[in-house]
């Protein structure tokens, strides 16, 4: 459901900066796996490539059966709405809007009116365990709780593709576990969940994990969990 | 050198949100110390009081021998050049500059020329492994990239106090001990360091911990460490 062939990002700048330098991988449909490697790597880059948020240098990207270089950037636009959720490592909520709000935008394409979209969006702030925040602006919320919003906007269409950037990055160990026995739940529920982490714990408990170092795939290991 | 007497601090919502519901503690110079607490606990709150950031809404803070409610918020703007250095939870980088100008910012108030700072700044991101990252602008550098930035913007004027809201979130565990020994060589330097942390190999590591809940601290322990 997901695939990168060859893929390079490079920037110009003087010398070039290669954030990608070949990168192959293919993710079947209902997978779950961790990406992991040291800060600059590459991960937020391979992770913005296979959400289409970027186009790569050079190299074949197909998500959700589509070639991503055949279609346009209004096709793409479609593509991820319909099927990808995405957790930035930077969150970018919308800072004027409530908790609320914020993740209820998250449903904007699905046509569904405001009201609908706000009991499901208060649904899935629940599972994140910020019932007692709905009405909080951005500014009126902790670090960990603004990544929460963030989670739960990514989730609150039920997409088939959730690509969640460094997830518990500013969360403690008990609401942590919370979050991926979230996404382990969504995976039973059949989305497919690439997850870019630091956190050692995570990434021990994931089927499948993904080592970068310098823009490339040093290690892809299955393995068996009990 | 830090001391907060009973500080609450609350904001004036619907009900009100008691964020520090009557913090006592006492941090004398020289001291490395972890805080730690769940999502939404009032640690940053705390840690932007302790820096003069803030204040208190009830209860009487003290840093680097001055009493804060005694001062204006200039005499504080000065006090802060000169004592505190703080690390962030969302960087606060300035985007359109380079991680170079962006740490050199941190010695504006020195009245030290320009190519001086640069000289400065460019030895204080080598500490934090950024040596090839001098030119970029912020939003050319990966998140873990940015979080070494704000760290080595703190810490550029060698601040007799630095307070640090979870420096390690967005790094690799290699990386992230590189930012733990350069806290405790500070710290043997002579620095006082805060870090509020949910990295537990952190928090293990320092030789005082504090743990907040709900507002409140609920245990502030000591312990030997070989
Ligand atoms: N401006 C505000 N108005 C209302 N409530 C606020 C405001 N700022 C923070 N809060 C609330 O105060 C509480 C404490 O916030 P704080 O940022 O100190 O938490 P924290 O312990 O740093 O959490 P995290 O680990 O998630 O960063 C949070 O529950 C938050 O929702
Ligand atoms: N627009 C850009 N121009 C130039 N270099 C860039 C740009 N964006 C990212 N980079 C560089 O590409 C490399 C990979 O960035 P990326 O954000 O993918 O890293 P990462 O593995 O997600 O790191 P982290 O764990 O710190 O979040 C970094 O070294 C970064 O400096
Ligand atoms: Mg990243
Ligand atoms: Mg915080």
């Amino acid at each position: 459901v997901l695939a990168l062939e060859n893929v390079v990002k490079e920037y110009p700048l003087t010398p070039p900066v290669r954030a990608l330098a070949g990168v192959d991988l293919t993710i079947e449909a209902g997978e779950l796996l961790a990406v992991v490697g040291p800060s600059g790597s590459g991960k937020s880059t391979m992770l913005h490539i296979m959400g289409t948020l970027d186009r790569p240098t050079k190299g074949d990207v197909s998500v959700a059966g589509y070639r991503v270089s055949e279609l346009s950037d209004a096709e793409l636009s479609g593509l991820r709405s319909r099927h990808i959720g995405f957790v930035f490592q930077a969150f970018y909520l919308l800072t004027g809007y409530s908790a609320l709000d914020n993740v209820a935008d998250g449903l904007l394409y699905t046509g569904v009116p405001l009201d609908e979209r706000r009991a499901r969006a208060s649904a899935a702030l629940e599972t994140v365990g910020l019932s007692h925040r709905l009405d909080h602006v951005a500014t009126q919320l902790s670090g960990g709780e603004r990544q929460r919003v963030a989670i739960a906007r990514a989730i609150v269409g039920k997409p088939s593709i959730v690509l969640a950037d460094e997830p518990t990055g500013n969360l403690d160990s008990t609401t942590s576990s919370g979050i991926v026995e979230l996404f382990h739940e969504l995976n039973r529920a059949g989305s497919t969940i690439v997850v870019v982490t630091h956190d050692p714990e995570i990434s021990a408990s994931l089927p499948r994990i993904i080592h970068l170092r310098d823009g490339l795939i040093e290690s892809d290991r299955v393995r068996e969990l009990s």
